[in-house]
């Protein structure tokens, strides 16, 4: 473990937990893409397949755990509580993400490390993570200009994604051997992604105006 | 020499 990967752990953390509280406390979930949560939630669920058969730490697991109930738990408060499900707005969340999950599971069986169950299914997780955001993204365009907890939801994945690039440049120099084309190529293009949004947030900021996305 | 495995990565 080292400060980066820490580092980018909270911060994962915080966006979770700023999204959660924000649709618990306001029970509103205006602006934001049921179709990136649902992606997340399989992410997860994909990712996190080893939770019972392999142990790494205390740590590991309780964050593997945290991020499996934050994830499903936002997915269900949006779909099914009664006040919250009437704020998701249903007409302009409307990216095909089911069109992103089987490029891929395609993907994931032909490029992965070793062709067994669980590896295929956690290469498929970091490539759907990759492309997750993107009905965020889109439903950010199309709604113009955000509200700020979600632009803040958006500002911490990003951020989480960057700190895990500088994790693998410190892993890469301190650990032999320490070479993984697939998580650093699709991490790669999951924080490309962000960088667009990057620079019209920290635009805003600077103009101290509200965030609006070009059309 | 075993290769560093990322599963300890979330």
């Amino acid at each position: 473990m080292n400060i980066f990967r820490l580092a980018g752990d909270m911060t994962h953390l915080a966006s979770v937990l700023v999204l959660l509280l924000k649709i618990h406390t306001i029970k509103s979930c205006a602006g934001v893409s049921l179709k990136t949560q649902e992606l997340y939630a399989i992410v997860f669920a994909t990712r996190y397949l080893d939770i019972f058969t392999s142990f790494y730490s205390i740590y590991n697991t309780l964050m593997k755990l945290v991020f499996l109930g934050s994830s499903f738990s936002i997915v269900l408060y949006m779909k099914y509580h009664k006040t919250v499900h009437r704020s998701y707005d249903r007409e302009q969340d409307t990216f095909r993400h089911w069109f992103l999950v089987l490029p891929c599971l395609l993907l994931a069986l032909l490029i992965h490390e070793k062709f067994t169950f669980l590896e295929v299914l956690w290469t498929f997780s970091l490539y759907l993570e990759a492309v997750a955001i993107l009905p965020q993204l889109v439903l950010l365009q199309r709604t113009r200009n955000i509200d700020n907890l979600t632009g803040q939801y958006v500002f911490l994945l990003g951020g989480y994604r960057g700190l895990y690039i500088l994790n693998w440049i410190y892993r890469y120099f301190t650990e032999p051997h320490f070479v993984h084309w697939i998580t650093w190529i699709s991490g790669l293009v999951q924080t490309l992604l962000y960088a667009d949004f990057f620079f019209y947030y920290s635009q805003s900021w600077k103009n101290n105006k509200k965030l609006q996305l070009p059309a | 020499p075993n290769k560093s495995n990322m599963k300890d990565e979330l």
